[in-house]
């Protein structure tokens, strides 16, 4: 399309270049563009159809079929180690309407990475990242969303037996949403409150079966099953669980950093937020997710209005590419900045996690609060602002927007799934409140120097008036 | 070419903290004055939740400004400055209120920013396409008829509409069996 070229064409720099911006270097960058090459090759881990035109259940037995074939060639495309590669193969093949394995990837393994000890690792983790086994993550409940405190999924140590009961005691109990919980997944690791000897520990985690190996029939004491369709992300089967005085042995409580002792010793972890690293190291990633998703639908906004032309600016000049009114560069620009800026905001989030994570594993919890708070904050203002910019590059489409064929309404329903999950947006706002609101209790009480560096400007002496315009 | 976004950070800094201490002051005001503190909390939680959001704002303003002083390569630099420029702007215009009612930004200064907005607008212009470009997201990633590479939009739209299950056939099931019945009696 010449109008697209003419675009390419005024461009001051490289896109390559820029690539190895956005992807934390020029190697980076480079696999994922000799990922795709080496994809265009194999049809069959391309699209059978539009994936529009599909039911959800075609939709998942294709998702199912590509997973298969990545599980068998995914060593000759790309370095199954690596975290970027497979994210990128799984954005190209798979796409963002979820897959039967997806939280296998993005909860199951991490949670058993940091809270599962060596030997609970060497008998799960390995078979998990060979996916003899499909896990996922349960914590969020029918009537308590993520609220820790109030979930009431319990586990009763039995000392006799040395095993936890799982229990679930009303219909506001059952585990509701975690991704590939309803039909995919036969392990779960669990969010309960442990009970020992009448006392409530409160909430620990837990590897617990639910699906029988060979026959993947739920087992007895487990009530599995799908939730229903969803806004977007159906491929993904969200799903419910409950728990009938279901038996698991002791050693299946993750016993990283807590430990329960066959007689029913507690002993308990060095930091209270620990457990809370699961949810810290999706919303850590789902910063970069989120401006992946709005650059998708920026892109098609743009190219689009390269494209399109209606109307004129001048009367006596031909139609003009809608691009060229201040109006829709205004609709769209600053959303092109905000992706670049949580782009390059959650790179940097992500390194501090992976810093926090190695001090956690020789025993430093310190900076966990800090990042907890951190990312509740970021989670929230870029799952909204993504929202929104993906909304005013559907509506930059003008009537094609609306069509399915732009796909951008299901980039938007995905994106703003984010809103929600891993904490809703109020809920994660007045959780950084909290931290806001201690260190402002350390300024008002002159102890600014206590201030952590995010908050250091808090104790800060300011000009009197701002200097924009004035330098 | 960050002239000036020091600036801009001090300002957003600024209301952040203005707004962090003003939603706490609250907060402890409503305890003094006898409030349980969890009454207190919820009183004060949408000023508390807007200082969340300014904090946050201000995190990411700064983490893009660091990332652009970081870059060697100039024409990539430019490019990036630019987009930091129209970010910073941009934003400081939708927070504004914060700012101008201490006082802390004149009316004056705030139609610079909008000037700068437009101006940026403007530069980033024959950019555009290629700031998009540089993500490079293959069309089978992206799934969208509208947003393809070529730019070959209005016939692929054709296409992908003649593939919708509803043209497999010229006459549906339900026109033969209720629409048709109904026009007929």
């Amino acid at each position: 399309n010449p109008d697209l070229t003419a675009e390419r064409l005024t461009a001051t720099f490289d896109t390559h270049a820029m690539a190895a911006q956005i992807y934390g270097g020029e190697m980076r960058a480079r696999r994922r563009r000799e990922i795709t090459a080496k994809l265009a090759e194999i049809p069959e881990l391309h699209d059978s159809m539009p994936l529009p035109y599909m039911t959800r259940e075609e939709k998942i037995m294709e998702s199912a079929r590509k997973l298969t074939v990545l599980t068998q060639r995914m060593s000759e495309i790309i370095d199954p180690t690596d975290a970027g590669e497979l994210y990128h193969l799984n954005n190209e093949v798979l796409g963002i309407e979820g897959n039967p394995m997806a939280l296998h990837g993005v909860m199951f393994i991490p949670a058993l990475n940091a809270q599962a000890s060596d030997e609970q690792q060497a008998k799960w983790l390995i078979r998990a990242l060979r996916r003899e086994i499909i896990g996922t993550y349960a914590q969020t409940e029918m009537g308590h969303g993520t609220n820790l405190q109030n979930l009431e999924t319990t586990a009763t140590y039995d000392i006799g037996t040395q095993e936890f009961v799982l229990h679930t005691p009303k219909i506001t109990a059952l585990k509701w949403w975690p991704g590939n919980l309803g039909k995919s997944s036969n392990y779960a690791v669990v969010v309960a409150h442990m009970y020992i000897k009448g006392k409530n520990f409160g909430p620990h985690t837990f590897m617990v079966p639910l699906r029988d190996e060979k026959t993947h029939k739920p087992l007895p004491g487990i009530t599995i099953g799908d939730i229903g369709p969803k806004m977007a992300y159906n491929i993904v089967d969200n799903g419910f669980l409950g728990f009938n005085n279901y038996r698991i042995p002791r050693t299946n409580l993750l016993m990283r950093h807590t430990k329960v002792e066959a007689d029913g010793t507690y002993i308990k972890p060095p930091h209270a937020k620990i457990n809370y690293s699961a949810m810290v190291h999706v919303r850590s990633y789902m910063l970069t997710g989120q401006a992946i998703m709005l650059s998708y639908a920026l892109n098609i906004a743009t190219r689009y209005s390269a494209v399109r032309r209606q109307g004129q600016i001048d009367k006596n000049e031909p139609e003009v590419k809608v691009l060229e009114y201040q109006t829709q560069q205004h609709r769209l620009f600053p959303f092109i900045a905000r992706a670049y800026a949580f782009q390059f905001a959650g790179a940097e989030t992500v390194k501090l996690y992976e810093r926090v994570l190695k001090e956690m594993k020789s025993g430093n919890v310190s900076l966990m609060a800090d990042l907890h708070a951190l990312t509740s904050g970021l989670k929230s203002v870029v799952t909204h602002q993504t929202g929104e910019g993906i909304e005013q590059a559907r509506m930059a489409c003008g009537g094609h927007g609306y069509s399915m064929a732009s796909y951008i309404s299901e980039i938007y329903g995905v994106a703003i799934g984010g809103c929600t999950y891993e904490g809703e947006n109020m809920v994660m706002l007045l959780q950084l409140a909290r931290y806001l609101v201690k260190s402002a209790a350390l300024v008002k009480s002159g102890k600014a120097s206590q201030l952590g560096p995010l908050v250091a400007y808090l104790g800060a002496r300011s000009e009197p008036t701002s200097l924009i315009d004035r330098v | 070419p960050n002239g000036g976004i020091t600036e801009y950070i001090k300002t957003f800094q600024h209301i952040a903290k203005r707004q962090t201490l003003k939603a706490a002051n609250k907060f402890f005001g409503l305890m003094e004055n006898g409030e349980k503190r969890e009454i207190a909390w919820n009183k004060s939680s949408v000023e508390l939740n807007r200082a969340s959001r300014l904090h946050t704002r201000l995190f990411i303003v700064e983490a893009f400004a660091r990332r652009v002083n970081e870059i060697g390569d100039i024409t990539i630099k430019e490019a990036l400055s630019d987009l930091l420029h129209l970010h910073v702007n941009y934003e400081l215009l939708d927070v504004a209120t914060y700012a101008l009612e201490d006082g802390f930004m004149s009316s004056t200064q705030l139609d610079y920013v909008r000037d700068q907005l437009y101006f940026y607008l403007q530069k980033i212009r024959p950019n555009a396409v290629s700031l998009l470009d540089s993500w490079e997201f293959s069309d089978r990633e992206l799934r969208s008829v509208l947003g393809r590479r070529d730019g070959h939009v209005y016939e692929n739209l054709f296409k992908w509409a003649k593939e919708s299950p509803l043209n497999k056939t010229d006459v549906l099931p339900s026109v033969d069996t209720y629409l048709k019945p109904m026009m007929e009696k």
